[in-house]
């Protein structure tokens, strides 16, 4: 809307933007808990696929990633107004909880579900 | 903001992030000692019915608690041979509360049957606190989240009520402390066998189960805020028709 009616607004094409592959995505990542260094007190599971997102905010965000008016809003200020207001930043939205075993300091075992532990989806915000 | 005073006081509690005690588990970096056995398997088996290979909960999981902790007998007493009884006293700290979490249910799983050498023993337990009732399960219990049986020698016992109305809320270091009873067989000779060797872990543990409280909490002060805003509107209204 802001492009149509504002001439010192360019309607920026999405090529333009960057290609739709650099776009902000979820990108499937797995590691284990060996590698965190954390496999002498988790007992189960093994493998954890927390995931991460990385791409590139366009100013035209896709309704699909859920972003906020307020994305578009800096994106704006950042090309128009003031450099040092940062572009969005493409950020985990959803998230999956996880359960784990894990072996406390006294001994005790515990079955615990964290919440927040594996990105399901992402925006720009 | 001028009529919920309680809500501000949930804003202001530093307990209630929950993931930072990931953070504080992490933080260790020396081994710590694992409980093998039946302990062990029994919480490896309670997972594998919670969640997939991969950590996710599964959508039918019976469990009925987001926390599980398996407490394990802090210390074990040998009491003199009581006539046909084997009497062993075992103690369980109980940590501090934690805010965000709530007591749901207290069960002690044991080893109803030892078979060792020369001795067959029946076995019970009893928790040590005035007017405590505890209830065994039945092994026909429908709808029970606990596990099913995986070995016949061990049983369950609740005891959620003696832990929650005589021990939960108490201040200070609190310990359960549970006797646990074995009898020889009848017909053969009572002979006072030795408890040395045997860990205590191999013949009972305590579990735990947490449910979060913040959103019952939430819901409860959201309800007191509710109730002292509808009361200060309603004493406005009143002035207001006077």
């Amino acid at each position: 809307q802001a492009c149509s009616i504002a001439s010192d607004v360019p309607c920026h094409s999405q090529e333009h933007d960057g290609s739709i592959n650099n776009q902000c995505s979820l990108h499937p990542y797995k590691v284990s808990f060996h590698q965190l260094g954390w496999d002498h007190w988790i007992i189960a599971p093994r493998l954890y696929t927390p995931n991460y997102c990385k791409g590139f905010c366009s100013r035209v965000l896709p309704y699909g990633l859920n972003s906020p008016n307020h994305a578009i809003i800096q994106s704006l200020v950042n090309e128009l107004v003031n450099h040092s207001v940062p572009q969005p930043s493409c950020v985990p939205y959803k998230f999956l909880p996880m359960s784990i075993l894990l072996v406390e300091a006294n001994g005790s075992i515990l079955y615990k579900e964290y919440e927040g532990m594996i990105a399901q989806s992402c925006t720009c915000r | 903001k001028a009529g919920w005073p309680s809500i501000t006081r949930l804003a202001d509690d530093p307990t209630l992030p929950l993931n930072l005690d990931l953070a504080k588990e992490a933080s260790g970096k020396e081994m710590k000692p694992r409980p093998q056995g039946y302990p062990l398997r029994y919480m490896l088996k309670l997972y594998q019915r919670s969640a997939d290979l991969h950590g996710h909960p599964r959508e039918n999981r019976t469990i009925g608690a987001k926390m599980v902790r398996l407490v394990k007998p802090s210390a074990n007493v040998v009491r003199p041979l009581r006539g046909p009884w084997h009497v062993q006293i075992l103690d369980f700290p109980l940590t501090s509360n934690q805010v965000a979490y709530q007591l749901i249910r207290a069960t002690v799983v044991y080893r109803h049957q030892l078979h060792l050498v020369h001795y067959h023993l029946s076995c019970h337990v009893e928790p040590w606190i005035p007017k405590c009732l505890a209830k065994h399960f039945p092994s026909s219990e429908a709808g029970s989240s606990k596990l099913p049986p995986m070995s016949k020698a061990w049983t369950e016992m609740d005891i959620t009520h003696c832990v929650q109305q005589r021990l939960w809320n108490r201040k200070g270091r609190r310990i359960l402390r549970l006797r646990f009873m074995c009898q020889q067989q009848k017909g053969s000779e009572v002979l006072e066998f030795q408890w040395h060797g045997m860990s205590s872990l191999d013949v009972a543990f305590l579990l735990l189960y947490f449910n979060d409280t913040d959103r019952s909490v939430q819901a409860k002060l959201l309800a007191q805020g509710q109730e002292e805003l509808t009361d200060r509107e309603s004493s406005v209204l009143m002035r207001s028709a006077r």
